[in-house]
């Protein structure tokens, strides 16, 4: 029944490893604002999160997921007025600079909603891959569904060229509005796919790192 | 002279007022709150890392899976040198962490640890 100890005597380095690792992690000072890390990718997040450990946080079976680390990367806009009529195209790109080297990607999808139901309509979605900036593009079909409506595109091709990786993923999101003509709903644009890195963190067992000397041998 | 040790065993477990002297595992929850990192940590809330503690009995039941030298050593402590030690109290088995977390960038971020929560003790 202890009382938990006031944080200004937490030591500045916690000893706990977890911790330790963590705090490399931290987005600096509490005051930091959160990312716009909300809405449709939180939530498939967190039903990922559910799935794959318990309350406790410890995962309920082995590698169910495949994997030890999965990196869910928002997309960036490229602004404009997405919508012409019936039709809405969205160009996003994902931003892959700065993967840590001790993750390895495995596998990489992008995941969004082929429909979506409005008041009065449906929105029908699909994705394009953008190739060589605009030269060329490429449909991409879904290779899973996995729950709720999602669609699962599997991008890893095109992420790992050869030996190296790319720094960035274009694509085009491009829907149109079916239903009755005339009928009209308020024009609301769907919530861009995201890209989800399965990876394979080869120093996840680590302690941090320099926790003894290194002892000469006799 | 095992035989006296474990004559005068549930004698000695009373002394140190029952079981739970004994070595074992023992709570330690933390929470991501009280570290003021639940505006980044989604889930779990909290993180209780458990740790051992306890007296290592002098007759190192099979359920600690000590290794053999910490029999000696507790022989060695009992009937030879008091001032070697006991075997000491320490995890012997783990299990990893899922963490959720906001990444500066304001991608999200499930990674597993290893070796993150102790399960179990041995006296070594």
């Amino acid at each position: 029944n202890q009382s938990p100890p006031p944080l200004g005597s937490l030591p500045a380095v916690p000893t706990l490893p977890l911790l330790q690792a963590l705090q490399t992690r931290a987005p600096g000072s509490p005051g930091w604002q959160v990312g716009p890390a909300s809405g449709q990718p939180l939530r498939y997040m967190l039903n990922l999160y559910r799935r794959a450990a318990d309350r406790e946080g410890r995962p309920r079976r082995r590698r169910s997921l495949g994997t030890n680390t999965i990196r869910l990367v928002q997309a960036t806009s490229h602004g404009g007025q997405p919508w012409t009529g019936r039709w809405y195209l969205q160009a996003l790109t994902y931003h892959l600079e700065g993967q840590p080297e001790a993750e390895h990607l495995l596998r990489a999808t992008v995941v969004y909603l082929p429909s979506l139901s409005l008041a009065r309509s449906r929105l029908l979605c699909a994705l394009e891959l953008v190739v060589a900036g605009e030269a060329s593009r490429v449909l991409l079909s879904p290779t899973a569904r996995p729950h709720h409506g999602w669609a699962e595109v599997d991008v890893t091709p095109y992420l790992v060229l050869g030996n190296s990786s790319v720094g960035s993923l274009a694509l085009r999101h491009v829907c149109v509005r079916a239903g009755r003509t005339g009928s009209h709903d308020t024009l609301v644009a769907p919530g861009h796919p995201f890209l989800l890195l399965y990876l394979n963190d080869t120093q996840a067992g680590l302690a941090p790192p320099a926790a003894e000397p290194h002892r000469h041998r006799r | 002279d095992t035989g006296t040790l474990a004559h005068d065993l549930p004698n000695y477990l009373r002394e140190q007022g029952g079981e739970k002297s004994d070595c074992s595992l023992r709570p330690f929850p933390v929470s991501f709150a009280q570290l003021g990192w639940d505006h980044w940590i989604i889930a779990p809330h909290r993180y209780n890392p458990r740790y051992c503690k306890g007296t290592c009995p002098h007759l190192l039941r099979y359920d600690y899976h000590a290794p053999n030298h910490a029999v000696v050593q507790s022989f060695v402590h009992q009937l030879v040198d008091a001032s070697v030690p006991r075997p000491s109290c320490v995890p012997y088995r783990y299990s990893p962490i899922s963490v959720l977390m906001i990444e500066r960038n304001g991608g999200i971020l499930y990674k597993e640890y290893e070796n993150m929560i102790a399960e179990s003790c041995t006296c070594r």
